[in-house]
């Protein structure tokens, strides 16, 4: 579970502050599916770098799973990242020199699983994303869809609760997208709880709830046909 | 003008070949407005890097306004790129180092434009694009849509008389999304030539003509209601 409490986030940038949060207060259950639109710049990617625990707030609390997040060191709160949290970033951000099935290794290097079981698990989230064929790819040898789908793979392979996903059908042609979207579904029919951000409506509407930013506050938080 | 007759665009790796581009016959003429379609992977920012000059085919012909591109030595082709030729990147590539002003002056830079006259050029095609009040970020102090409209303001700078532009909207909500695809309308309107790859339908509603590549080969090519 996810609760947030005048959850701010303020840039610095010499004689100007950018905004980008100003006073979230958000709660998201165990096993809800959560999409977050509004406009470019509205705070999205702000919001889930908190709620991954990639990023600190300005002001305000948040707990994830009864944790005092902002109290907690860098090692727990790596630790609990590691094990609880998915994260598909709207960047990607693959390791370069890696294969794509080292770089969907890599959650599990962290956890210290064996090599031959990692491995396995590994090529087995690459064949659900569709990715068999590219397995030994660098980032560079692979198209920007398939990229993407790399990272996906990547965030899903340590099978964590909660799965944050920032545009992961941004590059996805739309059969492609269906299939990822088929996959998020499944997941949360096994219980995993998935907070993904996204501008394409029928997209959302996989979602059973919509929280809509707007110049850094919640605008709308409703409920879909779906929920 | 472009042509292209039997364009082939293979990779090799180690014992296995990719074959992105399996012989691509195709002709777009000047103040053309067409959607390059397809599923990931299917060869799409290839065939565009092509076009662009940005890499060469393993066989095949390639001319551009009558130029024999394949014959041309690198300094040639790399002033026609600058002089005739916008391209936004499905991965944005900006100077990480540089404002969003600078990024945008560089095109102007290579063509030894004055310095003053560059940074209004600059900050006009910034305002077009709706980042007046971002001119001062580096890319790492901009969200993810406004680092794409940034690319898009550096593309069009320039006045090509070809916008290449690979998923421009991807990262863009459909407000931001509407707006950008006015001002290629707009452009349209005053003659550019515009080649854009989405997998959004709405997006491709806009252009006059579809493209759709299939594993490395035009599968479809059809006008459009709006043609
Ligand atoms: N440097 C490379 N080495 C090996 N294979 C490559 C390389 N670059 C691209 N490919 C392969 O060529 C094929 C076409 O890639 P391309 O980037 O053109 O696809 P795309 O249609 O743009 O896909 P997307 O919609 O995912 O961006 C892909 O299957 C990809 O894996
Ligand atoms: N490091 C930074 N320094 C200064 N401003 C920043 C920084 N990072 C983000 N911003 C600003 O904070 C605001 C929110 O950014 P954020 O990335 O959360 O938006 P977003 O909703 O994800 O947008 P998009 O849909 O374009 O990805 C933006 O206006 C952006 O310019
Ligand atoms: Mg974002
Ligand atoms: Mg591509």
């Amino acid at each position: 579970i996810i609760v947030t409490r005048n959850l701010r986030r303020a840039y610095e940038m010499g004689s100007e502050t950018v905004h980008a949060l100003r006073g979230i207060d958000l709660t998201i259950r165990r096993n809800e599916f959560v999409a977050i639109m509004g406009p470019s710049g509205s705070g999205k990617s702000t919001l889930m770098n908190m709620i991954g625990c990639l990023d600190s707030p300005t002001e305000g609390q948040y707990w994830l799973n009864g944790h005092p997040v902002w109290e907690l060191g860098d090692n727990e709160l790596a630790r609990i990242r590691n094990k609880e949290i998915g994260f598909v970033f709207q960047t990607f951000n693959l390791l370069p020199r890696a294969t794509a099935l080292q770089n969907v290794e890599l959650p599990m290097v962290y956890a210290g699983m064996p090599s031959k079981r990692r491995r396995e698990a590994a090529a087995g989230a690459l064949d659900r994303v569709g990715l068999t064929d590219r397995m030994h790819h660098r980032p560079n040898e692979l198209s920007g869809g398939q990229r993407q789908r790399v990272a996906i793979a990547r965030a899903l392979v340590n099978l964590p609760s909660i799965l944050l996903a920032d545009e992961p059908t941004g590059n996805l042609d739309s059969k492609t997208s269906a299939e990822i979207l088929e996959l998020f579904e499944h997941l949360f029919d096994e219980g995993q709880t998935i907070i993904l951000v996204t501008h394409e409506h029928d997209i959302a509407e996989h979602a059973r709830r919509q929280v809509h930013l707007l110049d850094g506050l919640i605008e709308r938080d409703i409920a879909t046909e779906k929920a």
